[in-house]
């Protein structure tokens, strides 16, 4: 059986669970300057 | 103290009006220039008056972007927006350490470094208890790692700071240790295991300093989880952490075998006996300039072997941990002149810590006993310019000790004795190879059969987990079930279930 | 024989619960670890790529913050010195690359332009890029209705796929043409 201290760690370990960091968390923002922006047509790519 | 009136207020202008600068593209192509303008501000502000109000500003920004993060937690299109805010304070920090104190002079930077670190570790602590379960570790995961990368950026004046700057994380993580941050354990995983983190603390820093501070970080991880992984069965936010560890682990086999070999022991020691495969995992690092025999060539001369001599390194000061004193000084004197003849009666004793079922012995004690004695033995053994071999081995104080300990401890006792023996079964050095001889040793001379089930358990349960599986464990098995001297098909045990024995033919067949 | 846990029975009772319930095979029988989404055959190290102990697969190069040399990077005091980008020079994989990366940018009009030259269009309502495969037999026509083997490049792999399509050719991308556009941001300017 998990000893007092332990039971209060898997609380807080199960409830970081649910809101796990995800890869891109530790990415830099990919800031994205165009040189020369335009209204591009809708249906090409926007992202 | 309290703060000055309006402090606040100033605080949270300055750093709006910051993250306006900072996400301003005109600015985005000369930051220096911008960052030299809004640091006149911050000094006509007063915050650069002084240590307090520095600490204060800190303080003040750093809870601002994570009051921010809990505002925003549940809007997923939020996220870019937070970490656009604490991105550009977490530069604003970068460029200050960076610039602060004289061009040399690196003790300024630094004292700024930690400053800021702990007032984040304070505020995460803090935090954690203010909220409990619903605490969110996404904003403090967002400044660690940015201003890692931002610290760990090819530049000069950075370049000449890296190795403080690795501490100061380490420190960092070691005060976030999971036992003591739970809440933030996914996170600290990631941190710590970051590529850059690894890239910088494993490979970068020179005469690999960072080593014996990152193996601290794992054996922090390693006992946080030792609780949970007792069981067999294991919770999902339990299997979750122990799968990312083992990811982690992987890495490390794959590109830095030599610091898993360094640091087996230390790993081994708080790493629960259940948990086969993940020390199956750090036992089978091998250093990468070593070829492997393959194990299962016929008539392998294990001796022969021009790596079986080598003493392994071992960063683990074990010898320190055989206590207490008195104890040490018995058992130097019995190795050196077998007496008090006492010693060996009052070894269980000494390694006996509770009546509990299942922790019912000092395991670190009786892995620092086991390595301990083996590497006396091997100095004793190649005293007379020798190398361990069966018979080398035998009529010594060192193996006096082991027949002891093999047949006067009850199951768990011996279970534990012999895991100590089998987490020795590495890659060829002399460590393996003494270990190797005296474990078939124990087998083979046993007044019990119990001691050679034991025995056989102990490989077995490493054998059957899927790979890796140590080299040194292999030749052991094999030797164990070629070598007829040892009578191995003869003993019920082998026969005691279809699944076993046919675990005992499938080895045995690749043997063949 | 050994009657607890620290024996035989003990292991054959551990592997016989571990069959019936995998829950418990991940101490007992450990798992696959070459399952973890980790190349660990790689020759070159795995922690440059190493998309963290969470993600199932190596982080993707865009993921990654290359230190790119100095050299690489333009400085915006030279920046309108740059002698002007000739795209026909380009192969159409480079053409491509322009087209999805630079978006919201004059850039992507005449990537756009160049493939279009090159009798690539581009499928206004499927979003992609197909051309007939030279030397193909003939296309059933019916009106506006094209029928045959194209090839469509498929972004995701980032190649040239052959394909059967029945094409409505109304909706192909009419060719863009980047000076208007350029006029009509610094008309809107």
């Amino acid at each position: 059986p998990l000893q007092k201290e332990h039971q209060i760690q898997f609380q807080m370990m199960e409830a970081a669970y649910y809101h796990l960091p995800t890869p891109s968390d530790s990415e830099r923002l990919k800031s994205y300057l165009q040189r020369q922006p335009v209204q591009t047509p809708p249906h090409y790519p926007q992202q | 103290i309290e703060d000055p009136p309006g402090f606040a207020e100033r605080v949270e202008y300055l750093l709006k009006d910051w993250i306006t600068i900072f996400h301003t593209p005109s600015n985005s192509k000369d930051m220096i220039k911008a960052f030299g303008g809004f640091v006149n501000k911050m000094n006509v502000y007063g915050i650069l008056k002084g240590d307090e109000p520095l600490t204060r500003f800190f303080r003040h920004a750093t809870q601002c972007c994570i009051d921010l993060t809990y505002r925003n937690m549940n809007d997923p299109s939020w996220k870019t927006k937070i970490f656009q805010w604490i991105d550009a304070y977490v530069r604003l920090i970068a460029l200050l350490v960076k610039h602060s104190g004289e061009g040399g002079s690196t003790s300024t930077k630094l004292n700024l470094l930690n400053k800021v670190l702990g007032i984040v570790v304070g505020i995460l602590m803090h935090d954690q208890e203010v909220h409990g379960t619903a605490f969110q570790q996404m904003g403090y995961h967002r400044i660690f790692i940015m201003l890692f990368l931002e610290l760990s950026a090819h530049d000069p004046v950075l370049e000449n700071i890296s190795l403080s700057v690795i501490t100061a994380f380490c420190h960092t993580y070691h005060i976030l240790r999971p036992s003591l941050a739970p809440g933030f354990c996914y996170s600290w995983l990631e941190l710590i295991s970051h590529r850059v983190f690894i890239g910088r603390i494993l490979a970068s820093i020179p005469q690999q300093k960072g080593w014996s501070m990152y193996s601290q970080l794992l054996i922090h991880l390693f006992k946080y989880l030792a609780p949970f992984l007792r069981n067999a069965e294991l919770a999902k936010p339990v299997q979750h952490l122990y799968k990312g560890t083992l990811r982690v682990l992987l890495v490390l086999l794959h590109d830095f075998p030599e610091f898993l070999c360094d640091y087996h022991f230390g790993f081994c020691d708080v790493i629960p006996p259940n948990c086969i495969q993940m020390r199956n995992l750090i036992l089978s690092a091998y250093p990468r300039n070593m070829r492997l025999p393959d194990p299962f060539t016929p008539n392998l001369k294990v001796d022969m072997l021009t790596d079986i001599g080598g003493s392994p390194r071992i960063f683990t000061n074990y010898a320190a941990a055989i206590t207490p004193s008195s104890f040490k000084k018995d058992l130097d004197s019995y190795l050196k002149a077998r007496s008090p003849v006492t010693f060996l009666s009052e070894l269980r004793s000494n390694l006996q810590i509770s009546n509990e079922p299942g922790s019912r012995y000092n395991i670190p004690l009786m892995n620092a006993l086991v390595l301990y004695v083996g590497t006396q033995a091997i100095a004793h053994i190649r005293s007379k310019n020798l190398g361990p071999t069966m018979a080398t081995i035998v009529h010594s104080a060192h193996m006096d000790i082991f027949q002891n300990l093999a047949v006067d401890l009850d199951n768990e006792g011996r279970y534990l004795f012999l895991n100590a023996i089998a987490n020795q079964l590495r890659y060829p050095n002399s460590h393996t190879h003494y270990f190797s001889c005296a474990i078939l040793y124990l087998f083979v001379e046993a007044n019990s059969e119990a001691i050679q089930e034991q025995i056989t358990r102990v490989l077995l349960e490493r054998l059957i987990v899927n790979r890796p599986h140590p080299w040194g464990l292999l030749i052991t098995f094999i030797e164990l079930i070629k070598n007829p001297a040892y009578k191995f098909w003869d003993h019920d045990f082998v026969h005691c279930a279809p699944e076993i024995e046919k675990l005992f033919e499938s080895v045995a067949n690749s043997c063949m | 024989m050994v009657n607890n846990q620290f024996g035989m029975v003990g292991l054959l009772t551990f592997i016989r619960a571990a069959e019936s319930d995998p829950n418990l095979v991940t101490l007992a029988m450990g798992q696959d670890l070459t399952a973890l989404g980790l190349n660990l055959t790689s020759i070159e190290n795995l922690y440059p790529s190493f998309g963290g102990p969470f993600a199932d697969s190596p982080a993707r190069p865009q993921d990654i913050d290359y230190n790119v040399p100095p050299e690489y990077l333009i400085n915006v005091s030279i920046r309108e010195k740059l002698s002007k980008v000739t795209l026909q020079k380009y192969k159409d994989d480079l053409l491509f690359y322009l087209f999805y990366t630079n978006v919201g940018d004059l850039m992507q009009i005449a990537a756009a332009a160049e493939l279009h030259s090159r009798d690539w269009r581009y499928h206004t309502e499927e979003k992609v890029w197909i051309t007939r495969v030279p030397g193909m037999t003939p296309y059933e026509k019916n009106g506006t209705t094209e029928r045959g083997t194209y090839y469509y490049f498929d972004a995701q792999n980032w190649r040239r796929v052959p394909k059967e399509f029945q094409v409505d050719t109304v909706k192909f991308d009419k060719c863009p043409n980047p000076s208007a556009y350029v006029a009509a941001m610094s008309g809107q300017s």
